[in-house]
Order: structure tokens, then sequence, then C-alpha cells
């Protein structure tokens, strides 16, 4: 059994479900913060054995897409005063970021 | 050391947590969402020594009961057309998903 | 690729991210709360080559610091009776709680 966490952007989660829970897959859903941007994103738990990781995988892929955001000429919320952005910024922002995590031990009660 | 993720029902996770904690054990407690339902559940992050899995997942196991749960008749808020639910649909949801991963390095401040 | 789930204060998580971001870390954050005191805490998901684990943990440990919490004088919200706390009690929370994980395979799209 492998667990894929899968950080993706809130505007493909909706999509990425409908097809992941089409082809049969579990997951779990946590809301989430971009660590840089500090904007919501949505962080993906999903279980699956380990012969239909690629599988999984291939439907994140295909699902997610890269988009750029724009940064806006505010003082980050809570950064120090070198984080002050004078004039919007443009940031290319991954589909997906996925971590594939070994398990040693899956049960269902 | 071992990483317990342990996805409950809201409904089992305060008598879990006086459970785990009367027993000695300390978790992290994030707010989730079912894929399939779309529904709030649990997710529980329970760092435990390699000697106290079996006895942290018997905890678990003992206190999270499954339950029938009704899917209404009302489209689904983030699904394609095809997952509207013209009449009431029975789901059984088990008590808990469990996944214990190695922890290679424990650390605590 | 190692993945570092750190559970830290929400009072050192701005210091912490600006730090991380800083060093080119990039890093997800949940909102999760803990087991024992039912407060608000934060996990930080950081994904980290091999060889920048003990960088990216030494940040975590200069930047979060141990701090003492008084848990008051009253019912705890979702405890059994046994959990009424009739005086107020110290409890010393520490700054990070880290656990250092394998990944098999790291994607971002
Ligand atoms: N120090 C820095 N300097 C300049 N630009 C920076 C930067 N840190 C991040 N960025 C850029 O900003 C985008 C959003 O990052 P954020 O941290 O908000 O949101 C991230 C974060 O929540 C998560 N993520 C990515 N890599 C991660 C990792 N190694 N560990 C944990 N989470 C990660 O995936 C989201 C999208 O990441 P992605 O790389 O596609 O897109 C990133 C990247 O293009
Ligand atoms: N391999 C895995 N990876 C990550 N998270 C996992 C997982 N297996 C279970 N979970 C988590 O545990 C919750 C309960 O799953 P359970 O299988 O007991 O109970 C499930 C199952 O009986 C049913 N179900 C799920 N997917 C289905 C599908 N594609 N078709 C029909 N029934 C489904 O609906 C119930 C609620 O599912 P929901 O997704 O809302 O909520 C799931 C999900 O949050
Ligand atoms: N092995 C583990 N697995 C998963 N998450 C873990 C963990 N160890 C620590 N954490 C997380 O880190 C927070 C701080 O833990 P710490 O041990 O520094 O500080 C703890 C500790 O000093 C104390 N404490 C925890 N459990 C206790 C117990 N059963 N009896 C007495 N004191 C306890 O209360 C403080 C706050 O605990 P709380 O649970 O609210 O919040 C915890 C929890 O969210």
């Amino acid at each position: 059994m492998k667990l894929i966490i899968s950080v993706v952007q809130d505007k493909d989660v909706g999509r990425l479900l409908d097809s992941l829970v089409r082809r049969g897959y579990q997951t779990t859903k946590l809301a989430s913060t971009g660590g840089f941007l500090r904007q919501g994103n949505t962080t993906l738990l999903i279980g699956v054995p380990d012969d239909r990781v690629d599988d999984a995988v291939g439907i994140i892929e295909q699902t997610c897409r890269s988009r750029t955001e724009i940064l806006s000429p505010v003082a980050a919320p809570s950064g120090p005063a070198e984080a002050y952005i004078p004039y919007p910024v443009e940031v290319r922002v991954g589909g997906a970021t996925l971590f594939v995590l070994d398990v040693e031990q899956f049960r269902k009660v």
C-alpha cells in the first residue's frame, strides 16, 4: 500500500475528486495554505495499492494544471518589512506537488 | 517510531481522543472531508513508538464504529450532472481508515 | 526526498515560514488542533532533498520555542466528567514536534 500526499490548487479539486471517485479511488481532502503565497490550496491523502500508484498519479497530472498567480502590491499579512511588494509580481503555480510514501500497515475498521 | 494517520468519523473523535490521552498517547487532529460523500470527517496524526502501534490501533478499532449515512436526493455541490442523486442512497461508512508509516527521525524541541 | 511533518505553535508560524522561504524551502500549512489541550496549532508539510533535512530541522528548532500554557478551570468542551479542571493547571508546550518520513516518489506537475 502507498499513501499519495498531493498538494493541488482549489480550482482543480472538484474535477480531480470526480475523476478519482469514478476510477474507484478513495481520498481524504484537507484545506491547506501555500507557505509562499499564503493562499488557500488543498492537500489530498490518497491510499492506493502499490500497482495502482502510476494510474492514480496519471489522473492527478492530467486533471491539474499550472496557472499564473499575480501577487498584488500589499504588505504580506504576516511577513516582515522585507516582504512588502511594491508592484504586482507574477508567480507560476504548478498543477500538483506529489509525495508517494510507503505504508507499512493499512487497516479499515 | 511510527506515524499512524487515521481518518475517523467526527462523532467518534471526542471519545477517541479521551481514550488515547488516558493511555498516554499524543495526537494532532486535522479537520478533513471525505472525497466521496464530501462530508466533514477527522484525520488524526498519532506518533507512537514501534512497540505501541498495536495497542494504539486497538484503541482506535474499539472506539470507532461503522455507521450508515444517507445521501439525500440533491445535486452533489461540486460534481458533474452524472452525480445528481434522484433518491436517497445508503452508504456504509467505516469507523476508521488507518495508515501506519515508518518515521526515520522523530524530534521534539 | 524526505517529508518533514512538523507540529508547531501558531505564534511561531509567521516567523518560521519567513525563515524557511528565505532559505529556499517550500512548505504547505495545515490548521490543526492538539489532542490534549484541544487548542489550535499548525502542522507543516515540508518536502526537502535528503541532504537538506538537517538544515531544515535546524531552522525549525531555532525559530520555535517552548511556552507554558495555562489550562483554565472549565469543563473540557468534548471530554467526560473526569476532564473537569477545578483549578488552573500549567502545561509546558514544546516548540515543535517533528516527523521525518522517507518519500519514495516526488513529482511536480
Ligand atoms: N521561495 C520561493 N521563491 C520564489 N518562488 C517560490 C518560492 N516558494 C514557492 N514559490 C513559487 O510560488 C508557488 C506557490 O507556492 P506556495 O508555497 O504558496 O504553494 C505550494 C506549496 O503549498 C506546495 N509545495 C510545493 N513544493 C512543496 C514542498 N517541497 N513541500 C511542501 N509543499 C510544497 O505546492 C504549492 C505549489 O507549489 P509550486 O512549486 O507549484 O508553485 C510555487 C512556486 O512557483
Ligand atoms: N484509501 C483511502 N485513502 C484516503 N482516504 C480514505 C481511503 N479509504 C477511506 N478513506 C477516508 O475514510 C472515509 C471513510 O471511508 P469508508 O471506506 O469507511 O466509507 C466510504 C465507502 O463506504 C463509500 N465510498 C467511498 N468511495 C466510494 C466509491 N467510489 N463508490 C462507492 N462507495 C464509495 O463511502 C464512504 C465514505 O467515503 P468518503 O470518501 O466520504 O470518506 C472516506 C475517506 O475520507
Ligand atoms: N507523538 C505525537 N503525535 C502526534 N502529535 C503530537 C505528538 N507529540 C506532540 N504532538 C503535537 O504537538 C503538540 C505539542 O506537544 P508537546 O508534547 O510539546 O506539549 C504537550 C505536552 O507537554 C502536554 N501533554 C500532551 N499529552 C499529555 C498527557 N496525556 N498528559 C499530560 N500532558 C500532556 O500538553 C502539551 C500540548 O499537547 P497537545 O496534544 O495539545 O499538542 C501537541 C500535539 O498537537
